[in-house]
């Protein structure tokens, strides 16, 4: 048996809504440690790696007696969320060999009990081993301001060129029509953390990235008040946004490079 | 020229 708890419904409905569009099918990996989901995208370029650990606050019970995978249309899973309403409690439930995945929904004065059923799917996705790494580079910032960053550089092109250095992280875009560039300087001695830029150098990082990923990543922003980046010459970015009492949902987007 | 890469060439399968 398989029961999670959830306090805030909007977690999940937020989360799901970030991931819709470029993962339309995903598997839920659901132990005793928590909820896990790995999936890549349509064109194998962007992953995304959700972790909701079960000792955090978030979940008021959590139960799970073997470790099952839920395969879910998340679209679908998408329609269900909007039944609930963003205080619900949420409930997910399902039995050891599951063909069917639950969904409870309470509202905070107890008078309205709803209950979806959806089918689940088997789904033949293949799991990436990802390295615990030392990045080159983290860059931490409002997620407002990412998002702002990646919007309004699409306007001009395909793919950003991110450029981290010990002063701060420099984005350039050059399109047919025009180029742009937002330079963020590191500033730390604001009040608010959640206001901050900070960057973590080891070694400066210089590498582009497709647009279209990065826009789509931050459909999380509402998630989180901070998200960070980090990069290592190369490889794929990481782009996290922190859950709070929950864990985290990173999005790994693969470089382009010169061939 | 540059090309896209695919994420799965940076992970080695679990």
């Amino acid at each position: 048996m398989f029961e999670a708890k959830m306090l805030q419904s909007s977690v999940l409905k937020k989360i799901i809504e970030s991931l819709k569009d470029l993962f339309s099918d995903a598997n839920f990996d659901c132990s005793s440690s928590g909820i896990t989901l790995q999936d890549m995208d349509s064109s194998h370029v962007a992953l995304c790696y959700l972790k909701l650990r079960s000792d955090e606050e978030g979940f008021e019970d959590y139960r799970c007696d073997r470790n099952i995978t839920l395969g879910v249309n998340l679209v679908l899973m998408s329609k269900i969320l909007k039944c609930a309403g963003n205080d619900d409690v949420i409930t997910l439930r399902a039995e050891d060999e599951p063909n069917i995945l639950t969904f409870i929904f309470d509202s905070k004065n107890g008078e309205r009990v709803s209950k979806y059923d959806i089918k689940l799917m088997e789904i033949d996705s293949e799991l990436l081993g990802i390295p615990d790494t030392e990045y080159s580079c983290v860059v931490k910032m409002p997620s407002h301001e990412f998002q702002r960053i990646c919007s309004n550089l699409s306007q001009l092109g395909d793919s950003v060129t991110v450029d981290c250095h010990k002063e701060g992280v420099d984005f350039k875009v050059a399109g047919e029509q025009g180029s742009g560039a937002i330079k963020l300087k590191q500033n730390t001695t604001v009040d608010k953390e959640e206001d901050q830029v900070s960057v973590e150098l080891n070694e400066a990082v210089t590498q582009s990235f497709a647009l279209k990923f990065l826009c789509a990543f931050t459909k999380a922003t509402s998630l989180s008040d901070t998200v960070s980046l980090s990069l290592t010459q190369d490889t794929p970015i990481v782009v996290e946004y922190p859950i709070a009492q929950h864990g985290y949902l990173r999005f790994y987007l693969a470089p382009k490079i010169e061939e | 020229m540059i090309g896209q890469q695919k994420i799965y060439s940076f992970f080695r399968v679990a």
